[in-house]
């Protein structure tokens, strides 16, 4: 599925992605790192941090349990009980 | 480094960014 | 949920995203922030790129359309008939 769409929200998102991955850049303490890519992307708005870990660790983690926890890998891969249930039910 | 950094990876792994989702992802 | 488990799958989910993270940069052209990534969290270079726009891009378009057409956001967000369709099945 491709993100950018001609103008529509598929721009909106893949901006929300960086500010999302600049968030997460600054939560793991690659602050260098972040400030840079601002700076490389052109980004002058100013960004209103969430509280870490931030939108996009959590909302991966939560996939990659999922993705774990699906019947054809849950064998090899660790994953929580919930993430199981959530497949099975 | 703050708790959510992931650990520094030892030289010696190639490190690979495969789709999970690609048929031979598991595949060494 | 917690990603970060005490050495169990969580750590190894953290470091594909961290590989993720760095494999975007990289595609979107943050170059020197991808370069700079690495070595804040101490990583060695070898690290073989997929195809672009990356993983992370590609997950995030699915996860984000998914996270817009739920039930409770689909008014306000923007979102695909086939993210819709996925949340009333």
């Amino acid at each position: 599925m491709s993100c950018v769409t001609s103008g529509g929200s598929g721009r909106r998102d893949v901006s929300k992605l960086a500010l999302y991955v600049y968030e997460y850049l600054l939560h793991v303490g690659a602050q260098k790192s972040a400030q840079t890519f601002l700076s490389e992307i052109r980004w002058e708005k100013n960004i209103t941090l969430g509280e870490p870990p931030g939108f996009l660790h959590s909302w991966w983690c939560v996939f990659w349990d999922l993705y774990c926890a699906a019947p054809e890998r849950r064998e090899t891969c660790e994953h929580s009980s919930e993430a199981k249930a959530f497949h099975d039910y | 480094l703050s708790e959510y950094a992931p650990p520094p990876n030892r030289s010696a792994d190639h490190l690979v960014a495969t789709n999970p989702f690609d048929d031979n992802y598991n595949t060494p």
